[in-house]
């Protein structure tokens, strides 16, 4: 801030003396031009430091195992309101300007500072990095991720912050979004998803051995309603036994690839084109559905214990997800309806004839800026 | 951005009360974890 203050000091000083004449005049005006850039600049710092401060009290609330509630308010309603895709896109070109050689490593180390990025893991070196979207999207030097070589192990498809997990037990599989408020896993992955329930576990698991998903996927488009998904309940009962989940969240300065968390095959993908709220501790606690509203692709398929799906969900930061393998697939697309709720756009890979193995550890998707 | 994980492993049969069995989770709520971590195991 001394350094702004000083240089501003100096502008002023310097078009005092240009300006000569009319020195009352052009006194007045120059202190009101630095004044007001100090105080912004003042206002950005207080801003920051209030969010780092309830960060660390969010963080030490964590580690004393304080549950956090749902509590809906204003401003989170008044969310729905913004244009969050046109936001979204617009900070995705913005971030994808080329910028200067000489600048990029000032722009990567701002990055990684102000969301605690691990530079020393980085592949490229810093100048290779042509705008700050391709610098969100690394990769990494080789051997920084090494694999759990235990065979008997579900690894971690993404770096981040583990924020819920559990098995799925009561009717309807419902994940617990925060206490007090939860989402079921159909509304997440879908109404034709090929999640195996109780009620429908024979006709299911016959499915899964002689036919799987694709007769179901034929319906898809007619029995999705045009309701929010807060009022569809695809699959109701109860899910069979052994049926997990796991609830990672990304912060911005993470590492945002996605990594195959086992050896298995890829069936489908869904994609939800829905809204691109934001999703950090504070709106996972004030806004209902945020998991099942927001844009988000789903890959379903089957691994050596049985189903398995994987939901990348987007935000109004990351708002386009990108999967390795359907390069096609385009999401965070300007909306041309507007109803929010729209059907999922899906793809079964196996009647093709390109049925997706990947291995564990492969790269599959990835989160992009904007 | 946020990925969900959904998917079936072994559980312990209840009757064998054997603790040892299925999948279990091997990381806590809050917990930092990276690619390629194990976020279970089962055994069998």
């Amino acid at each position: 801030t001394s350094f702004f203050a000083k240089k501003v000091h100096q502008a002023a000083q310097a078009r005092a003396s240009f300006n000569g004449g009319g020195r009352a005049d052009s006194n007045g005006g120059s202190y009101l031009v630095p004044g007001a850039t100090v105080a912004t600049i003042l206002m950005l710092g207080a801003l920051h430091a209030r969010r780092l401060y309830e960060d660390k009290k969010v963080e030490e609330a964590r580690e004393r195992g304080v549950e956090f509630e749902f509590q809906p308010d204003v401003k989170a309603s008044f969310l729905r309101f913004l244009p969050l895709r046109t936001i979204s896109r617009f900070w995705g070109h913005l971030t994808s300007v080329e910028v200067p050689v000489w600048l990029r490593p000032y722009l990567c180390r701002a990055w990684a500072r102000a969301f605690h990025s691990n530079l020393e893991e980085v592949a490229l070196p810093l100048e290779e990095y042509a705008s700050l979207q391709e610098f969100f999207v690394r990769s990494l030097k080789e051997g920084s991720r090494p694999i759990d070589p235990d065979p008997k192990c579900l690894i971690s498809p993404v770096d981040g912050i583990v924020l819920r997990f559990g098995e799925l037990k009561s009717t309807g599989a419902m994940i617990e979004q925060v206490k007090g408020f939860s989402y079921s896993v159909a509304s997440l992955l879908g109404a034709n998803s090929i999640l195996p329930m109780m009620a429908e576990r024979t006709h299911k698991e016959d499915d899964l051995i002689d036919n799987p998903p694709i007769e179901q996927g034929k319906k898809s488009w007619w029995r999705v309603s045009l309701a929010s998904p807060r009022v569809r309940d695809p699959v109701p009962g109860c899910p069979v036994k052994g049926l997990f989940y796991c609830v990672i969240y990304l912060k911005p300065g993470d590492y945002h690839r996605i990594h195959s968390p086992a050896d298995w095959k890829i069936l489908g993908r869904r994609h939800f084109s829905g809204r691109l709220f934001p999703l950090n501790e504070r709106a996972t606690r004030t806004i209902r559905n945020l998991y099942v509203e927001n844009e988000r692709v789903v890959l379903e398929g089957l691994w050596q214990q049985g189903f398995m799906g994987m939901a990348a969900i987007g935000a109004t930061n990351i708002g386009s997800i990108e999967l390795y393998i359907e390069p096609e697939l385009r999401t965070n697309c300007p909306k041309k309806k507007l109803l929010q709720s729209e059907p999922p756009e899906e793809r079964f890979y196996e009647p093709e004839g390109v049925e997706i193995t990947v291995k564990r550890g492969d790269e599959v998707a990835a989160f992009n800026m904007g | 951005s946020t990925v969900v994980l959904v998917f079936q492993a072994p559980t312990s049969e209840s009757s064998a009360k054997d603790e040892s069995s299925g999948f279990s989770f091997c990381v806590k709520k809050g917990e930092r974890v990276r690619v390629g971590s194990a976020l279970g195991r089962w055994h069998e």
